[in-house]
Protein backbone atom coordinates (compact mmCIF):
# COMPACT_ATOMS: atom_id res chain seq x y z
CA UNK A 1 0.00 0.00 0.00
CA UNK A 2 1.73 3.07 -1.48
CA UNK A 3 1.85 6.20 1.01
CA UNK A 4 2.75 9.55 -0.41
CA UNK A 5 4.33 12.10 1.87
CA UNK A 6 5.04 15.75 1.20
CA UNK A 7 7.93 17.15 3.07
CA UNK A 8 6.74 21.20 3.49
CA UNK A 9 7.57 24.13 4.91
CA UNK A 10 7.15 27.80 3.80
CA UNK A 11 9.83 28.45 6.23
CA UNK A 12 13.31 28.56 4.52
CA UNK A 13 16.67 26.38 5.13
CA UNK A 14 14.76 24.43 8.14
CA UNK A 15 16.05 20.73 6.68
CA UNK A 16 12.89 20.29 3.94
CA UNK A 17 15.82 18.79 1.89
CA UNK A 18 18.12 17.39 4.11
CA UNK A 19 15.22 15.78 5.55
CA UNK A 20 13.58 14.67 2.24
CA UNK A 21 16.59 13.03 0.56
CA UNK A 22 17.96 10.86 3.82
CA UNK A 23 14.39 9.97 4.64
CA UNK A 24 14.36 8.35 1.22
CA UNK A 25 17.91 7.02 1.39
CA UNK A 26 17.17 5.29 5.03
CA UNK A 27 13.75 4.15 3.34
CA UNK A 28 15.92 1.86 1.19
CA UNK A 29 18.80 1.28 3.15
CA UNK A 30 17.65 0.22 6.54
CA UNK A 31 13.82 -1.18 5.60
CA UNK A 32 14.19 -2.57 2.12
CA UNK A 33 11.43 0.03 1.01
CA UNK A 34 11.15 1.11 -2.69
CA UNK A 35 11.04 4.83 -2.48
CA UNK A 36 10.56 7.78 -5.54
CA UNK A 37 11.53 10.76 -4.53
CA UNK A 38 9.59 14.09 -6.04
CA UNK A 39 11.85 17.27 -6.59
CA UNK A 40 9.24 19.90 -6.69
CA UNK A 41 11.79 23.03 -5.94
CA UNK A 42 13.59 24.38 -9.00
CA UNK A 43 16.21 24.57 -6.97
CA UNK A 44 16.68 20.90 -7.33
CA UNK A 45 18.56 20.49 -3.58
CA UNK A 46 17.34 16.66 -3.17
CA UNK A 47 18.31 15.86 -6.77
CA UNK A 48 21.58 17.32 -6.10
CA UNK A 49 22.22 15.68 -2.75
CA UNK A 50 21.68 12.17 -4.39
CA UNK A 51 24.25 12.83 -6.63
CA UNK A 52 22.41 13.70 -10.07
CA UNK A 53 23.57 16.27 -12.17
CA UNK A 54 20.46 18.73 -12.29
CA UNK A 55 22.28 20.96 -14.91
CA UNK A 56 22.65 18.63 -17.41
CA UNK A 57 18.97 17.61 -17.65
CA UNK A 58 17.23 16.20 -20.63
CA UNK A 59 13.94 16.17 -19.30
CA UNK A 60 12.47 16.72 -15.56
CA UNK A 61 9.34 17.03 -13.43
CA UNK A 62 7.96 20.36 -15.49
CA UNK A 63 8.30 17.99 -18.03
CA UNK A 64 5.46 15.29 -16.93
CA UNK A 65 3.78 18.06 -15.18
CA UNK A 66 3.18 19.94 -18.81
CA UNK A 67 2.48 16.51 -20.36
CA UNK A 68 5.17 16.27 -22.31
CA UNK A 69 6.90 13.72 -20.97
CA UNK A 70 5.79 10.31 -19.04
CA UNK A 71 7.40 9.62 -15.23
CA UNK A 72 9.13 6.32 -16.92
CA UNK A 73 10.94 9.01 -19.44
CA UNK A 74 12.15 11.46 -16.29
CA UNK A 75 12.73 8.97 -13.48
CA UNK A 76 16.49 8.74 -12.54
CA UNK A 77 17.84 5.54 -10.47
CA UNK A 78 20.30 7.14 -8.29
CA UNK A 79 23.20 5.29 -6.84
CA UNK A 80 21.36 4.98 -2.90
CA UNK A 81 18.90 2.84 -4.83
CA UNK A 82 15.78 6.46 -4.31
CA UNK A 83 14.36 6.65 -7.59
CA UNK A 84 13.90 10.38 -8.45
CA UNK A 85 11.54 12.38 -10.56
CA UNK A 86 14.69 15.74 -10.25
CA UNK A 87 14.07 19.32 -11.06
CA UNK A 88 16.38 22.43 -11.84
CA UNK A 89 15.90 26.12 -12.31
CA UNK A 90 13.91 26.05 -15.31
CA UNK A 91 10.93 24.52 -13.15
CA UNK A 92 10.86 27.95 -11.61
CA UNK A 93 9.95 29.93 -15.43
CA UNK A 94 7.01 26.90 -15.26
CA UNK A 95 5.39 28.52 -12.02
CA UNK A 96 3.58 31.33 -14.21
CA UNK A 97 2.09 29.63 -17.17
CA UNK A 98 1.10 26.28 -14.71
CA UNK A 99 -0.99 29.05 -12.09
CA UNK A 100 -3.02 29.94 -15.09
CA UNK A 101 -4.19 26.13 -16.03
CA UNK A 102 -7.28 24.38 -14.72
CA UNK A 103 -6.78 21.70 -12.61
CA UNK A 104 -3.40 23.62 -11.91
CA UNK A 105 -3.35 21.87 -8.25
CA UNK A 106 -3.93 18.28 -9.28
CA UNK A 107 -1.32 18.09 -12.01
CA UNK A 108 1.20 16.26 -9.90
CA UNK A 109 -1.40 13.78 -8.28
CA UNK A 110 -2.14 13.42 -12.21
CA UNK A 111 1.03 12.46 -12.75
CA UNK A 112 1.58 10.33 -10.09
CA UNK A 113 -1.39 8.31 -9.89
CA UNK A 114 -0.10 5.20 -12.47
CA UNK A 115 2.91 5.19 -10.91
CA UNK A 116 3.03 5.50 -7.11
CA UNK A 117 1.82 1.84 -6.63
CA UNK A 118 4.83 0.86 -7.99
CA UNK A 119 6.57 2.17 -4.57
CA UNK A 120 6.25 1.93 -0.96
CA UNK A 121 6.63 5.69 -0.65
CA UNK A 122 6.64 8.60 -2.51
CA UNK A 123 8.29 11.42 -0.85
CA UNK A 124 7.97 15.04 -2.22
CA UNK A 125 10.55 17.81 -1.22
CA UNK A 126 8.95 21.02 -1.49
CA UNK A 127 10.26 24.55 -1.95
CA UNK A 128 10.12 27.49 0.43
CA UNK A 129 6.65 28.97 -0.34
CA UNK A 130 2.34 28.19 -0.47
CA UNK A 131 2.81 28.88 -4.24
CA UNK A 132 1.52 26.25 -6.86
CA UNK A 133 4.29 23.33 -6.64
CA UNK A 134 4.02 23.25 -2.72
CA UNK A 135 -0.07 22.72 -3.23
CA UNK A 136 0.69 20.49 -5.83
CA UNK A 137 2.71 18.57 -3.83
CA UNK A 138 0.35 18.80 -0.62
CA UNK A 139 -2.62 17.66 -3.13
CA UNK A 140 -0.66 14.76 -4.60
CA UNK A 141 0.20 13.48 -0.44
CA UNK A 142 -1.79 11.80 1.91
CA UNK A 143 0.24 13.04 4.78
CA UNK A 144 2.93 15.42 5.00
CA UNK A 145 6.03 16.07 7.73
CA UNK A 146 6.88 19.47 8.76
CA UNK A 147 10.52 20.17 9.97
CA UNK A 148 10.95 22.79 12.16
CA UNK A 149 14.11 24.53 13.15
CA UNK A 150 14.97 25.82 16.43
CA UNK A 151 14.64 29.41 15.97
CA UNK A 152 12.05 31.76 17.13
CA UNK A 153 11.24 32.60 13.15
CA UNK A 154 11.51 29.23 12.59
CA UNK A 155 8.86 28.20 15.14
CA UNK A 156 6.84 31.40 13.42
CA UNK A 157 6.45 29.90 10.21
CA UNK A 158 3.97 27.31 11.82
CA UNK A 159 1.53 29.27 11.48
CA UNK A 160 1.79 29.88 7.99
CA UNK A 161 2.20 25.61 7.47
CA UNK A 162 -0.95 25.42 9.13
CA UNK A 163 -2.99 27.90 7.24
CA UNK A 164 -2.32 26.65 4.37
CA UNK A 165 -2.81 22.86 5.64
CA UNK A 166 -6.61 24.17 6.00
CA UNK A 167 -6.53 25.56 3.03
CA UNK A 168 -5.86 22.26 1.37
CA UNK A 169 -8.28 20.29 3.44
CA UNK A 170 -10.78 22.93 3.07
CA UNK A 171 -10.63 25.16 0.16
CA UNK A 172 -9.58 22.51 -1.53
CA UNK A 173 -11.20 19.61 -0.32
CA UNK A 174 -8.29 17.04 0.13
CA UNK A 175 -7.90 15.59 3.76
CA UNK A 176 -4.72 15.57 4.23
CA UNK A 177 -3.45 14.19 7.33
CA UNK A 178 -0.09 15.56 9.32
CA UNK A 179 2.76 12.84 9.06
CA UNK A 180 3.93 14.82 12.25
CA UNK A 181 6.50 17.15 13.00
CA UNK A 182 10.09 17.00 13.18
CA UNK A 183 12.27 19.01 15.11
CA UNK A 184 15.86 19.99 13.10
CA UNK A 185 19.00 22.02 13.89
CA UNK A 186 18.79 21.48 17.60
CA UNK A 187 21.70 22.70 19.32
CA UNK A 188 21.89 20.93 22.80
CA UNK A 189 24.23 23.62 24.17
CA UNK A 190 21.95 26.72 24.01
CA UNK A 191 18.49 27.64 25.69
CA UNK A 192 16.94 28.73 22.45
CA UNK A 193 16.57 25.14 20.86
CA UNK A 194 15.59 23.30 24.25
CA UNK A 195 12.89 26.36 24.45
CA UNK A 196 11.88 25.75 20.74
CA UNK A 197 11.54 22.33 20.83
CA UNK A 198 9.47 22.29 24.39
CA UNK A 199 6.97 24.90 22.75
CA UNK A 200 6.52 22.56 19.66
CA UNK A 201 5.74 19.82 22.00
CA UNK A 202 3.41 21.28 23.95
CA UNK A 203 1.31 22.74 20.67
CA UNK A 204 1.81 19.48 18.53
CA UNK A 205 2.04 16.60 21.81
CA UNK A 206 1.87 13.24 20.50
CA UNK A 207 2.13 14.46 16.13
CA UNK A 208 5.75 15.64 17.30
CA UNK A 209 8.04 12.75 16.10
CA UNK A 210 10.50 11.68 18.65
CA UNK A 211 13.74 11.90 17.22
CA UNK A 212 15.41 15.14 16.78
CA UNK A 213 17.69 16.09 14.32
CA UNK A 214 20.53 17.89 15.49
CA UNK A 215 22.82 20.55 14.50
CA UNK A 216 26.05 18.70 12.60
CA UNK A 217 28.45 19.43 9.88
CA UNK A 218 28.58 16.31 8.69
CA UNK A 219 24.96 16.71 7.28
CA UNK A 220 25.72 20.37 5.74
CA UNK A 221 28.87 18.44 4.15
CA UNK A 222 26.98 15.46 3.28
CA UNK A 223 25.23 16.89 -0.26
CA UNK A 224 28.44 17.93 -1.46
CA UNK A 225 29.27 14.38 -1.95
CA UNK A 226 26.04 13.58 -3.26
CA UNK A 227 25.49 10.82 -0.51
CA UNK A 228 23.08 10.31 2.73
CA UNK A 229 24.70 11.10 6.14
CA UNK A 230 24.80 7.28 6.35
CA UNK A 231 27.31 7.07 3.85
CA UNK A 232 29.05 10.41 4.89
CA UNK A 233 28.89 9.59 8.84
CA UNK A 234 27.22 6.30 9.62
CA UNK A 235 28.26 6.27 13.61
CA UNK A 236 27.33 9.90 13.74
CA UNK A 237 24.63 12.25 15.68
CA UNK A 238 23.00 12.85 12.37
CA UNK A 239 23.26 9.24 11.17
CA UNK A 240 21.91 8.25 13.93
CA UNK A 241 18.83 10.50 13.97
CA UNK A 242 17.61 10.35 10.87
CA UNK A 243 17.69 6.33 11.45
CA UNK A 244 15.56 6.61 14.56
CA UNK A 245 13.49 9.12 12.50
CA UNK A 246 13.25 6.86 9.57
CA UNK A 247 12.28 3.77 11.71
CA UNK A 248 9.01 6.13 13.23
CA UNK A 249 8.15 6.69 10.04
CA UNK A 250 8.19 3.02 8.91
CA UNK A 251 6.11 2.19 12.53
CA UNK A 252 3.40 4.49 11.87
CA UNK A 253 2.95 2.94 8.40
CA UNK A 254 2.76 -1.02 9.31
CA UNK B 1 20.75 60.47 -2.86
CA UNK B 2 18.54 57.73 -1.85
CA UNK B 3 19.82 54.41 -2.39
CA UNK B 4 17.63 50.94 -2.79
CA UNK B 5 18.87 47.93 -2.06
CA UNK B 6 17.23 44.86 -2.34
CA UNK B 7 18.84 41.43 0.12
CA UNK B 8 17.98 38.88 -2.01
CA UNK B 9 19.00 35.26 -1.90
CA UNK B 10 16.37 32.10 -3.52
CA UNK B 11 17.75 29.84 -1.53
CA UNK B 12 16.01 29.87 1.98
CA UNK B 13 17.66 30.36 5.64
CA UNK B 14 20.61 32.08 4.55
CA UNK B 15 20.17 35.35 6.13
CA UNK B 16 18.55 37.43 4.26
CA UNK B 17 15.73 38.57 7.14
CA UNK B 18 18.89 38.52 9.65
CA UNK B 19 21.19 41.13 7.28
CA UNK B 20 18.49 43.28 5.93
CA UNK B 21 16.59 44.28 9.64
CA UNK B 22 19.88 44.57 11.35
CA UNK B 23 21.85 46.71 8.37
CA UNK B 24 18.43 48.66 8.54
CA UNK B 25 18.71 49.38 12.34
CA UNK B 26 22.79 49.59 12.31
CA UNK B 27 22.36 52.54 9.44
CA UNK B 28 20.22 54.38 12.12
CA UNK B 29 21.78 53.85 14.74
CA UNK B 30 25.42 54.29 13.73
CA UNK B 31 25.04 56.31 10.97
CA UNK B 32 22.27 58.42 11.75
CA UNK B 33 20.53 57.46 8.16
CA UNK B 34 16.80 57.91 7.36
CA UNK B 35 15.76 54.11 6.49
CA UNK B 36 12.72 52.61 5.56
CA UNK B 37 12.50 48.59 5.47
CA UNK B 38 10.18 46.82 2.69
CA UNK B 39 9.01 43.72 3.56
CA UNK B 40 7.98 42.12 0.59
CA UNK B 41 8.17 38.42 1.90
CA UNK B 42 4.93 36.96 3.20
CA UNK B 43 6.48 35.52 5.79
CA UNK B 44 6.47 39.23 7.19
CA UNK B 45 10.02 38.24 9.52
CA UNK B 46 11.69 41.59 9.29
CA UNK B 47 8.89 43.26 10.32
CA UNK B 48 8.18 40.42 13.18
CA UNK B 49 12.20 41.11 13.79
CA UNK B 50 11.53 44.96 14.65
CA UNK B 51 8.74 44.61 16.56
CA UNK B 52 5.70 44.93 14.95
CA UNK B 53 2.63 42.66 15.36
CA UNK B 54 2.05 41.70 12.03
CA UNK B 55 -1.18 39.40 12.81
CA UNK B 56 -2.60 42.93 13.45
CA UNK B 57 -1.82 44.73 10.68
CA UNK B 58 -5.26 46.67 9.03
CA UNK B 59 -2.63 47.77 5.92
CA UNK B 60 0.43 46.37 4.27
CA UNK B 61 2.29 46.27 1.60
CA UNK B 62 -0.12 44.69 -0.80
CA UNK B 63 -2.38 47.17 -0.26
CA UNK B 64 0.16 49.27 -1.80
CA UNK B 65 0.51 47.24 -4.63
CA UNK B 66 -3.13 46.88 -5.46
CA UNK B 67 -3.33 50.65 -4.99
CA UNK B 68 -5.61 50.54 -2.29
CA UNK B 69 -3.43 52.65 0.36
CA UNK B 70 -0.45 54.94 -0.18
CA UNK B 71 3.13 54.58 1.16
CA UNK B 72 2.01 57.10 4.27
CA UNK B 73 -1.19 55.49 4.85
CA UNK B 74 0.93 52.15 5.53
CA UNK B 75 4.30 52.94 6.87
CA UNK B 76 4.90 52.03 10.40
CA UNK B 77 7.62 53.92 12.58
CA UNK B 78 9.26 51.08 14.63
CA UNK B 79 10.66 51.84 17.66
CA UNK B 80 14.27 51.05 16.45
CA UNK B 81 13.49 54.03 13.93
CA UNK B 82 13.42 52.16 10.66
CA UNK B 83 10.69 52.92 9.27
CA UNK B 84 8.67 49.58 7.91
CA UNK B 85 6.11 48.44 5.12
CA UNK B 86 5.05 45.42 6.83
CA UNK B 87 3.68 42.35 4.83
CA UNK B 88 2.00 39.00 6.55
CA UNK B 89 0.98 35.82 4.81
CA UNK B 90 -2.40 37.67 3.07
CA UNK B 91 0.30 38.96 0.82
CA UNK B 92 0.82 35.22 -0.68
CA UNK B 93 -2.72 35.18 -1.39
CA UNK B 94 -1.86 38.53 -4.02
CA UNK B 95 0.51 36.53 -5.56
CA UNK B 96 -1.49 34.94 -8.11
CA UNK B 97 -3.60 37.68 -8.66
CA UNK B 98 -0.65 40.16 -9.49
CA UNK B 99 1.30 37.81 -11.78
CA UNK B 100 -2.00 38.43 -14.56
CA UNK B 101 -1.60 42.37 -14.30
CA UNK B 102 0.12 44.42 -17.24
CA UNK B 103 3.66 46.08 -15.62
CA UNK B 104 3.08 43.36 -12.77
CA UNK B 105 6.84 43.87 -12.22
CA UNK B 106 7.14 47.25 -12.05
CA UNK B 107 4.18 47.33 -9.10
CA UNK B 108 6.90 48.02 -6.02
CA UNK B 109 8.87 50.69 -8.27
CA UNK B 110 6.19 53.15 -8.72
CA UNK B 111 4.92 52.66 -5.55
CA UNK B 112 8.23 53.71 -3.85
CA UNK B 113 8.98 56.06 -6.54
CA UNK B 114 7.36 59.37 -4.86
CA UNK B 115 8.88 58.07 -1.05
CA UNK B 116 12.01 57.07 -1.97
CA UNK B 117 13.90 60.09 -1.96
CA UNK B 118 12.18 61.20 1.90
CA UNK B 119 15.38 58.13 2.52
CA UNK B 120 18.91 57.69 2.80
CA UNK B 121 18.04 54.25 2.14
CA UNK B 122 15.40 51.77 1.21
CA UNK B 123 16.20 48.03 1.88
CA UNK B 124 13.77 45.22 0.38
CA UNK B 125 14.05 42.00 1.99
CA UNK B 126 12.79 39.51 -0.46
CA UNK B 127 11.07 35.50 0.09
CA UNK B 128 13.22 32.62 -0.67
CA UNK B 129 12.78 32.18 -4.40
CA UNK B 130 12.64 34.38 -7.92
CA UNK B 131 8.88 34.81 -7.95
CA UNK B 132 6.80 38.34 -8.94
CA UNK B 133 8.05 39.10 -5.29
CA UNK B 134 11.47 39.10 -5.67
CA UNK B 135 11.48 40.82 -9.43
CA UNK B 136 9.21 43.18 -8.09
CA UNK B 137 11.99 44.25 -5.40
CA UNK B 138 15.17 43.71 -7.97
CA UNK B 139 13.50 46.17 -10.72
CA UNK B 140 13.09 48.66 -7.90
CA UNK B 141 16.36 48.53 -6.47
CA UNK B 142 19.52 49.92 -7.80
CA UNK B 143 21.62 47.49 -5.98
CA UNK B 144 21.36 43.63 -4.93
CA UNK B 145 23.02 42.43 -1.48
CA UNK B 146 23.82 38.37 -1.45
CA UNK B 147 23.74 37.24 1.33
CA UNK B 148 25.51 33.59 1.29
CA UNK B 149 25.37 30.17 3.87
CA UNK B 150 28.72 28.35 5.03
CA UNK B 151 27.19 25.39 2.95
CA UNK B 152 27.53 23.24 -0.16
CA UNK B 153 23.86 24.07 -0.45
CA UNK B 154 24.30 27.36 -0.27
CA UNK B 155 27.20 27.75 -2.74
CA UNK B 156 24.98 25.92 -5.32
CA UNK B 157 22.61 28.13 -4.81
CA UNK B 158 24.51 31.46 -6.54
CA UNK B 159 23.82 30.25 -9.32
CA UNK B 160 19.84 30.74 -9.42
CA UNK B 161 20.99 34.31 -8.13
CA UNK B 162 23.19 35.05 -11.22
CA UNK B 163 20.40 33.97 -13.35
CA UNK B 164 17.95 35.89 -12.23
CA UNK B 165 20.10 38.89 -11.77
CA UNK B 166 20.88 37.99 -15.53
CA UNK B 167 17.26 38.02 -16.57
CA UNK B 168 16.43 41.13 -14.98
CA UNK B 169 19.24 43.40 -17.00
CA UNK B 170 18.44 42.04 -19.84
CA UNK B 171 15.00 40.29 -20.08
CA UNK B 172 13.51 43.67 -18.01
CA UNK B 173 16.33 45.90 -19.29
CA UNK B 174 16.77 47.17 -15.95
CA UNK B 175 20.88 47.35 -15.18
CA UNK B 176 20.56 46.28 -11.65
CA UNK B 177 24.43 45.76 -9.46
CA UNK B 178 25.64 43.97 -7.49
CA UNK B 179 26.42 45.75 -4.23
CA UNK B 180 27.82 42.13 -2.88
CA UNK B 181 27.78 39.24 -1.58
CA UNK B 182 27.94 38.70 2.11
CA UNK B 183 29.07 35.56 3.83
CA UNK B 184 26.98 34.12 6.84
CA UNK B 185 26.65 31.70 8.96
CA UNK B 186 30.09 31.33 9.14
CA UNK B 187 31.03 28.55 11.73
CA UNK B 188 35.16 29.14 12.16
CA UNK B 189 35.58 25.42 13.88
CA UNK B 190 35.05 23.34 10.18
CA UNK B 191 36.57 23.44 7.03
CA UNK B 192 33.80 23.87 5.21
CA UNK B 193 33.02 27.31 6.14
CA UNK B 194 36.39 27.78 5.10
CA UNK B 195 36.21 26.39 1.81
CA UNK B 196 32.84 27.84 1.09
CA UNK B 197 33.92 31.53 1.76
CA UNK B 198 37.25 31.02 0.07
CA UNK B 199 35.28 29.63 -2.77
CA UNK B 200 32.69 32.51 -2.66
CA UNK B 201 36.10 35.00 -2.75
CA UNK B 202 37.66 33.46 -5.79
CA UNK B 203 34.76 33.91 -7.42
CA UNK B 204 33.41 37.06 -6.68
CA UNK B 205 36.85 39.03 -6.25
CA UNK B 206 36.14 42.37 -4.34
CA UNK B 207 32.57 42.13 -4.40
CA UNK B 208 32.94 40.20 -1.95
CA UNK B 209 31.99 42.02 1.41
CA UNK B 210 34.92 42.05 4.27
CA UNK B 211 32.11 41.28 7.15
CA UNK B 212 31.41 37.98 7.42
CA UNK B 213 28.84 37.38 9.91
CA UNK B 214 29.55 34.62 12.02
CA UNK B 215 26.84 31.66 13.19
CA UNK B 216 26.05 33.00 16.89
CA UNK B 217 22.63 31.78 18.85
CA UNK B 218 22.35 35.96 19.91
CA UNK B 219 21.34 36.73 16.18
CA UNK B 220 19.04 34.19 16.27
CA UNK B 221 17.50 34.79 19.53
CA UNK B 222 16.91 38.81 18.57
CA UNK B 223 13.93 38.63 16.68
CA UNK B 224 11.89 36.72 19.80
CA UNK B 225 12.55 40.37 21.50
CA UNK B 226 12.12 42.50 18.28
CA UNK B 227 14.83 43.94 18.71
CA UNK B 228 18.63 44.39 16.50
CA UNK B 229 21.32 42.73 17.21
CA UNK B 230 23.29 45.36 18.61
CA UNK B 231 20.21 45.87 21.28
CA UNK B 232 20.41 41.86 22.34
CA UNK B 233 24.23 41.35 22.70
CA UNK B 234 25.95 44.46 22.08
CA UNK B 235 29.14 43.06 22.30
CA UNK B 236 28.85 40.02 20.60
CA UNK B 237 30.26 38.51 17.74
CA UNK B 238 27.31 38.85 15.97
CA UNK B 239 27.29 42.60 16.67
CA UNK B 240 30.40 43.43 15.50
CA UNK B 241 30.04 41.75 12.41
CA UNK B 242 27.37 43.31 11.42
CA UNK B 243 28.50 47.15 12.69
CA UNK B 244 31.44 46.32 9.97
CA UNK B 245 29.08 45.17 7.34
CA UNK B 246 27.47 48.57 7.78
CA UNK B 247 30.29 50.32 7.42
CA UNK B 248 31.21 48.79 4.38
CA UNK B 249 27.91 49.35 3.31
CA UNK B 250 28.16 53.52 3.87
CA UNK B 251 31.47 53.89 2.93
CA UNK B 252 30.11 52.03 -0.65
CA UNK B 253 27.93 55.00 -0.89
CA UNK B 254 29.26 58.13 0.45
N1 LIG C 1 20.77 19.26 11.21
C1 LIG C 1 21.57 19.97 10.42
N2 LIG C 1 22.84 20.23 10.78
C2 LIG C 1 23.65 20.97 10.00
N3 LIG C 1 23.31 21.52 8.84
C3 LIG C 1 22.06 21.29 8.41
C4 LIG C 1 21.12 20.51 9.16
N4 LIG C 1 19.96 20.45 8.47
C5 LIG C 1 20.16 21.16 7.35
N5 LIG C 1 21.43 21.65 7.31
C6 LIG C 1 22.02 22.50 6.26
O1 LIG C 1 21.35 23.74 6.34
C7 LIG C 1 21.02 24.20 5.03
C8 LIG C 1 19.51 24.26 4.89
O2 LIG C 1 18.99 22.94 4.96
P1 LIG C 1 18.03 22.40 3.80
O3 LIG C 1 18.52 22.88 2.47
O4 LIG C 1 17.85 20.94 3.98
O5 LIG C 1 16.70 23.17 4.21
P2 LIG C 1 15.43 23.44 3.29
O6 LIG C 1 14.30 23.68 4.22
O7 LIG C 1 15.28 22.36 2.28
O8 LIG C 1 15.85 24.80 2.55
P3 LIG C 1 15.02 25.53 1.40
O9 LIG C 1 13.94 26.27 2.12
O10 LIG C 1 16.01 26.43 0.73
O11 LIG C 1 14.48 24.44 0.50
C9 LIG C 1 21.67 23.23 4.05
O12 LIG C 1 22.93 23.73 3.67
C10 LIG C 1 21.81 21.96 4.86
O13 LIG C 1 22.90 21.16 4.42
N1 LIG D 1 24.63 34.27 11.74
C1 LIG D 1 23.60 33.61 12.30
N2 LIG D 1 23.78 32.92 13.45
C2 LIG D 1 22.76 32.24 14.01
N3 LIG D 1 21.53 32.16 13.53
C3 LIG D 1 21.29 32.84 12.39
C4 LIG D 1 22.30 33.60 11.72
N4 LIG D 1 21.74 34.16 10.61
C5 LIG D 1 20.46 33.76 10.60
N5 LIG D 1 20.18 32.97 11.67
C6 LIG D 1 18.91 32.33 12.00
O1 LIG D 1 18.70 31.34 11.01
C7 LIG D 1 17.34 31.35 10.57
C8 LIG D 1 17.33 31.75 9.08
O2 LIG D 1 17.78 33.08 8.97
P1 LIG D 1 16.90 34.19 8.19
O3 LIG D 1 15.45 34.00 8.51
O4 LIG D 1 17.49 35.53 8.43
O5 LIG D 1 17.19 33.73 6.70
P2 LIG D 1 16.36 34.08 5.41
O6 LIG D 1 17.28 33.92 4.25
O7 LIG D 1 15.69 35.41 5.55
O8 LIG D 1 15.25 32.93 5.41
P3 LIG D 1 14.00 32.81 4.42
O9 LIG D 1 14.57 32.21 3.17
O10 LIG D 1 13.02 31.88 5.12
O11 LIG D 1 13.45 34.20 4.22
C9 LIG D 1 16.60 32.35 11.46
O12 LIG D 1 16.01 31.66 12.53
C10 LIG D 1 17.72 33.27 11.96
O13 LIG D 1 17.41 33.83 13.23
MG1 LIG E 1 15.13 22.50 0.19
MG1 LIG F 1 13.66 35.91 5.37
Amino acid sequence: MSKTLAVFNMKGGVGKTTTAYNLAVGLVKFHSAKVLLVDIDPQGNSSVSLGIPIWELELQLKDVLQKRATVDEVVIFSKSGVHVIPSNILLAEEEIPISGLPGRELLLRKALSNISNNYDFVLIDCPPNIGVFSVNALMASQEVIIPVDMSYLGLLGINAVERAITMVRSALDHPIELAGVLGTRFDGRNKLSKEVLSSLEQHFGSKMFQAVIPETVKLREAPSYGISIYDHDPTGAGAQAYEDFVTEIVSQYE
